[in-house]
């Protein structure tokens, strides 16, 4: 056995396993690489299809972690920080003999090689015979970024393989487990927004019901409120799910609703686009005749731009637009701003606590029904606007007054990005 | 192409000639449990058999099985299962795969 076996060690198991879960932080790297070793394909999958399952798996990953994982094809091996590759009995210079068939079907070791025993029979996800290697992958790869087994139902760390349905995902709890390794998901969103869907139930009565949006560059996330996590497999590219409206970096979203009017609008630099709900595009000409883009000051004049964000308030009929450490509000009947804007954004929003205020530039001001309230973004942070809950409960809270700010990862859970050569899969 | 490394295409070779053995026995069944983390520390003066005992029972509760210590079949049958090769437990390293500390590069 070569020398360098040695320092071949098995993960976990050993002493530097934290002394609780077992758990311990492999990487210190936002970005890893991946391969796919070259004489390690298998003999059962077109090999296109392997790379694709671990694409797919590594992604898995990245959407509930800060971590991003890029497949390096051409790189030095040693810039690669995780080397995949399937062997049978003796295999890839490993010091560890696979069984054959059944019992020992895949494992991991501490630098990052993952190893899967060719004798097992490997399907694709669609499958529902055979060990399904997407689960399998996701489970080593659980392995190089430090989680150990668990018995915990559910879990996709549970060391027996357990036939799935082809939608699996990770858990609540695994993506705790390896969030309390690598933290959670921060950053600015360039707007959030509600989107209002009007449906018929099976009695023709109209329903209405909403779903919360998250954009940030040329990628987008819905998030489920009701299980407080991102939709499994966002975020996608914004152009697969909008079409019409700029493809990245979005500075507003308005929705004026009343009950004569449901208009909805993107904006971007110094124009502005309405979108149609029932066509799921953008206008290029809407019920009035106007025709889309249009010029911001042509619509709503006197409104600056571009735009750091803006949100309609439905009991005032008014749009407060935000830039720069001023807010705009607009009269959406008078189609005009109200005489004493603009104001200073602190003025409008008075701060509840001493200096816990975002003063300028914010990200984006949501409106958000399941919370019945208005946040403002910036960075990774928000401030609630007080509602009229708050103000029976407190009445000494200062109208639209700023509650101090929050973590938004810590109310919206799991809006990780992804490696965007993955934004596609 | 189905892919191959072997001139002679063997390593394409139905793989039911390669079957891993079966857990059937005392034997099989300890050192499975060493394999995979499941080793009771024994006790000075404790005797060998109640070590594996120990270990036994260890393995059964966390597979939802009777904490007996006795291999009976439903444990055999858990131990068979297709599983990861990485171990369970952190418990005593695996002797076979003794390594030095690693040294920094």
């Amino acid at each position: 056995a070569k020398r360098f076996l040695q320092l071949l060690r098995p993960l976990l198991g050993w002493e530097e396993a934290s002394r609780d879960s077992g758990a311990t932080r492999a990487f210190s790297k936002r970005i890893l690489k991946w391969r796919l070793v070259g004489e390690g394909y298998s003999s059962q999958l077109p090999a296109d299809e392997q790379r694709y399952i671990f694409r797919l798996a590594f992604r898995m990953w990245s959407e509930v972690t800060p971590l991003a994982f890029q497949e390096d094809l051409t790189g030095p091996a040693a810039q690669v920080d995780v080397k995949l590759g399937f062997g049978r009995g003796r295999h890839l210079g490993c010091p560890r003999v696979f069984d054959g068939s059944g019992q020992e079907f895949a494992h991991a070791w501490r630098l990052g090689d993952v190893h899967f025993d060719d004798d097992e029979h490997f399907t694709p996800p669609a499958s529902d015979t055979g060990i399904s290697l997407l689960k399998v992958a996701v489970h080593e790869i659980g392995h190089v970024l430090g989680l150990p087994h668990t018995y915990r139902t559910g879990s996709v760390m549970q060391p027996n393989y357990i036939p799935q349905e082809p939608a699996f995902e990770l858990d609540w709890s695994d993506r705790k487990a390896i969030q309390k390794l690598y933290g959670t998901c921060e950053g600015s969103f360039d707007t959030a927004f509600d989107w209002i869907r009007k449906e018929r139930n099976q009695y023709g009565e109209l329903l209405v019901r909403f779903s919360t949006y998250f954009f940030r560059n040329s990628w987008y996330w819905l998030y489920e409120n009701r299980n407080n996590r991102t939709r499994y497999g966002d975020p996608i590219h914004i152009l697969m799910g909008w079409h019409g409206i700029p493809a990245q970096n979005i500075d507003a979203f308005v929705h004026i609703w009343t009950w004569r009017r449901d208009e909805r609008y993107f904006f971007k630099g110094n124009q502005y686009w309405r979108y149609d709900s029932d066509k799921d595009q953008a206008h290029t000409e809407d019920e009035q005749g106007d025709r889309y883009p249009k010029l911001i000051s042509e619509g709503f004049p006197g409104i600056p731009s571009p735009l750091d964000t803006a949100f309609y308030d439905r009991r005032k009929r008014l749009i407060y637009f935000f830039k720069g450490s001023l807010v705009f509000a607009f009269d959406v009947n008078r189609n005009q701003v109200l005489n004493s804007y603009p104001k200073k954004i602190i003025d409008v929003f008075p701060a509840t606590a001493s200096q816990n205020h975002p003063f300028r530039n914010i990200d984006s001001a949501y409106y958000s029904y399941a919370h019945n309230s208005v946040f403002l973004f910036k960075g990774n942070v928000y401030w609630k606007v007080v509602n009229d809950r708050d103000k029976q409960h407190n009445s000494w809270l200062p109208s639209n007054g700023l509650f101090p700010k929050e973590s938004i990862s810590g109310k919206w859970f799991d809006i990780c990005d992804v490696h965007t050569s993955t934004l596609g899969m | 192409e189905i892919l191959f490394h072997s001139r002679d295409h063997s390593d394409l070779e139905p793989s039911f000639l390669r079957q891993a053995q079966p857990i059937a026995n005392p034997r099989t069944a300890q050192r499975f449990l060493a394999k995979y983390g499941w080793t009771a520390v024994p006790r000075p003066g404790d005797p060998g058999p109640s070590a594996f005992a120990e270990a036994m029972r260890a393995f059964q509760s966390a597979n939802q099985l009777p904490a007996t210590g006795v291999l009976d079949v439903a444990t055999l049958r858990a131990m068979n299962r297709p599983r990861c090769g990485v171990p369970d437990h952190r418990g005593t390293p695996d002797p076979r795969a003794q390594t030095p500390p690693a040294r920094a590069r």
